[in-house]
């Protein structure tokens, strides 16, 4: 219902859209403007949930995806579990231009990131050192386990599978319903 | 997660996303954000699409690849859009999702899953129409 160009994303982050439209009044490409807006959000951290310093993962660090396609070669890069480099979505496109993989991840990532030139840095900071010291008092929770012992519903880990316990004949018995969430 | 769509004065599109992921996940795991047809994806021949929310559930669905298949057969965006969420609803009916959809000729849609907390899903649109960037909102099913 609206003439083109058109700039549309997810959540009130307005100056990723800014970032975005300034890129394609500028002259840049469709893929120009995504990386522009997305890396405006990384920069800023975005509600927290984009970029360094958020959402730590069980050991306290902040690790990164993202993404980037063109709709008209088709062509994509992609990053997962991306280690101590800030810019994700700067790494995905460089992974489109100068591999024919699609997605690279973890610490060879991060590797492939540094011979690309960006920088290994530490992505933790205050906050999400924070939210995770909170959890570990909170005896981790919430978290993603299931099935487990000892009950991820109420304890830390680390956590084994009920079977391991059983082959080694352990007396700790299963008792119930041990999931804890839907 | 930021999941952003463009399309071009010449409609020439792109998709992308950047995020943090889940908090507290377990080391090594990945999101639907990195994954071409789930956190998003573009093609000139039909349109565009980004996904944000549970990756874990919404990976399984391929949301933005569905999303632009259902543009390719002429659906609307917000149509589109709609139809992605009713089919993760299926399974999943408590999942947090959303995702945001847009044609080759600029016309955009959203839809989201919805949820005793999450009754409207904010999202941000600039187009030539806009003079500047303009947020808003939509009711989730």
């Amino acid at each position: 219902s609206s003439p083109l160009p058109l700039v549309l994303h997810t959540w009130p982050f307005k100056n990723a859209t800014e970032a975005a439209w300034r890129t394609l009044a500028s002259g840049g490409s469709a893929l120009d403007a995504v990386e522009a807006g997305c890396a405006q959000c990384e920069r800023e951290q975005c509600d927290g949930t984009v970029g360094f310093g958020g959402s730590p993962d069980e050991s306290g660090e902040t690790t990164l995806d993202a993404m980037i396609m063109d709709g008209t070669t088709m062509d994509v890069g992609a990053v997962g579990d991306l280690r101590r480099v800030k810019n994700a979505v700067g790494v995905a496109r460089k992974v489109l231009e100068h591999t024919t993989h699609t997605l690279l991840v973890g610490e060879s990532a991060t590797k492939f990131a540094e011979s690309m030139g960006f920088v290994n840095e530490d992505l933790s900071t205050d906050a999400s050192r924070a939210l995770h010291s909170d959890w570990l008092a909170q005896s981790c929770q919430p978290n993603c386990w299931r099935n487990v012992t000892p009950d991820p519903s109420k304890y830390c880990g680390p956590y084994k599978p009920p079977s391991i316990l059983k082959q080694d004949g352990s007396a700790y018995k299963e008792t119930g319903d041990n999931y804890g969430h839907d | 997660t930021i999941g952003m769509v463009v399309i071009h004065k010449t409609g020439h599109t792109a998709a992308g996303t950047s995020t943090n992921g889940l908090k507290f996940k377990i080391p090594g795991r990945v999101g639907d954000s990195p994954i071409p047809g789930a956190g998003a994806y573009a093609d000139d021949a039909a349109g565009a699409a980004a996904a944000t929310g549970d990756g874990d559930i919404m990976m399984r669905f391929l949301p933005s690849y569905q999303a632009v298949e259902y543009m390719r057969r002429g659906e609307s965006p917000t149509v589109a859009c709609q139809k992605v969420i009713s089919r993760i609803q299926k399974y999943f009916p408590k999942f947090f999702g959303a995702v945001i959809c847009a044609n080759v000729t600029g016309s955009y849609g959203a839809a989201c899953n919805k949820l005793p907390a999450f009754t409207q899903f904010r999202f941000m649109v600039s187009n030539s129409l806009t003079n500047q960037p303009k947020e808003e909102r939509v009711n989730c099913i």
